[in-house]
């Protein structure tokens, strides 16, 4: 449907069931310093363990999950390595054991140009010891390919959203601290304790849902407004809309955060921009200034996971929007809703949560959406679900 | 056209990543391909390398398959 998917990380398909991991390294290097090594593999570890609840503990005997050896040529697993060159290091995603295994041939560097750069191939194959398979984003850590020594390492936001995929955000706040990476993300605050809200439980049809800039999930109805928590809405809650966003009034269209970390509300003909919640300029403005070929009174709007696009919705067809282009809506669109297989039309609310999946809301059901297939996504139970009892925690 | 070599090599690189059969990696098998497999394989490559998807062994990809790289397939089944 000319909807193409832009590049992004790949999840093999299978993850780690527990988040405290443990790790030996059975063969070290020939030409490195152990104590030197170990501290190296700790920093790789903790470019993931940075952005996840996940925790890495070094063992020096006995059963593992990670094994790491550094090997030269046929080295026993069928897959022998080529020498200086070539291939560095390979890995086993978690339902294949998950161990690491790097070539001894190579002239290994730590903290140094020359050589061949353990920490960002170790924290590369980590990535396939944890699930994920290589990236086409040229950026991205779990691209394939070497890019040489970087003293400014820093996570792409690629690896961020394909790591968090499988083991989700970071709740807990760091007791150690350290880590080879700054998280450029904006740590989660700590868990909030959740809630069942009776009144939106019996009826959780909602107006919109959205993310806010700082990875909040925020869903309105009315004039009042719920914050969600992993597994359901944050104890006090429902709030008023106009006490948080003053200015902003309730029985909202529709909302999302772009990447410019601006968050757009859509009511009638009218949307406001806000920088978290201070309104950022003079608003509301009319929605056929600032989003010239976009309707007025829409049913819902998201940044699209499989692009990056800001998609509009309403009745039973769908807008592209790309600020980047002129005009920023092509004159190919409106095109049927039905393009998004399985979506049905009039929908409530739309959004591309936290972990990555698109998500379509209508009345007391919702459907996740396969970027891949560019169809609702197959699983068990199937889809449409009950938003009360996997959003709300009713 | 490159060397019998580079398509050979190409081939086995092809096939390594997940691109192509793995029964291509072994040279001695004869593996007979058609054409648009073939191209089909290069431009799929290339695509995920961010080059230009010419469908041909051309030198900006040659170039890119002899990068040092991590020895897990591209293409995971």
């Amino acid at each position: 449907f000319g909807e193409t998917r832009a590049k992004r990380y790949a999840l093999q398909g299978s993850r780690w069931r527990v988040k405290n991991l443990t790790y030996k390294i059975a063969k070290y290097p020939s030409r490195l310093n152990r104590a030197e090594v170990d501290a190296e593999l700790a920093k790789a570890f903790s470019v993931w363990s940075d952005y996840t609840d996940l925790t890495f503990t070094q063992k020096r005997t006995g059963q593992v999950h990670i094994e790491i050896r550094f090997e030269k040529g046929e080295h026993g697993d069928g897959d022998p390595f080529d020498g200086p060159g070539g291939t560095l290091a390979h890995a086993y995603f978690p339902v294949y054991g998950g161990d690491a295994h790097f070539d001894d041939a190579e002239m290994w560097s730590i903290n140094s140009r020359r050589g061949t750069n353990l920490f960002q191939v170790a924290a590369h194959e980590f990535g396939h010891s944890l699930g994920l398979s290589h990236s086409d984003v040229r950026s991205a850590l779990m691209a394939p390919f070497y890019r040489g020594y970087d003293p400014a390492f820093q996570l792409d936001q690629d690896d961020v959203q394909g790591i968090q995929a499988l083991y989700g955000r970071k709740t807990q706040t760091d007791i150690g601290g350290g880590g080879a990476s700054v998280p450029s993300v904006p740590r989660a605050t700590t868990q909030q304790p959740s809630a069942e809200d009776p009144a939106l439980c019996a009826d959780p049809n909602i107006d919109t849902i959205f993310n806010s800039a700082d990875g909040a999930t925020f869903i309105f109805k009315g004039e009042h407004y719920w914050r969600l928590t992993e597994d359901g809405v944050a104890a006090g809650y429902p709030r008023l809309i106009s006490r948080a966003w003053p200015g902003l009034p309730g029985n909202i269209d529709a909302a999302f955060t772009y990447k410019n970390g601006k968050t757009y509300f859509f009511k009638g003909s009218k949307y406001w921009r806000y920088n978290g919640q201070k309104m950022d300029g003079e608003y509301p403005k009319e929605i056929s200034e600032g989003f010239t070929g976009i309707p007025d009174n829409l049913d819902a709007a998201l940044v699209w996971s499989g692009n990056g696009k800001i998609y509009f919705y309403k009745g039973s067809k769908f807008w592209r929007f790309d600020p980047a282009q002129r005009p920023p809506v092509k004159g190919t669109y409106p095109k049927p809703l039905s393009n998004w297989e399985g979506i049905p039309d009039n929908i409530d609310a739309a959004l591309q949560y936290t972990n990555g999946y698109t998500y379509f809301f209508k009345g007391g059901s919702y459907w996740r959406f396969n970027d891949r297939t560019f169809s609702v996504d197959t699983d068990n139970p199937a889809f449409p679900r009950s938003t009360a009892y996997w959003w709300l925690g009713c | 056209a490159p060397a019998f070599g580079e398509t050979d090599k190409a081939m086995m690189y092809l096939a390594q990543y997940g691109y192509l059969s793995p029964s291509v990696r072994n040279p001695s098998s004869g593996h007979i391909m058609d054409e648009s497999s073939w191209k089909r394989a290069i431009m799929e490559f290339q695509s995920f390398a961010g080059l230009n998807t010419t469908g041909e062994l051309d030198e900006e990809t040659t170039k890119v398959m002899s990068l040092p790289r991590c020895g897990v397939r591209d293409k995971v089944g």
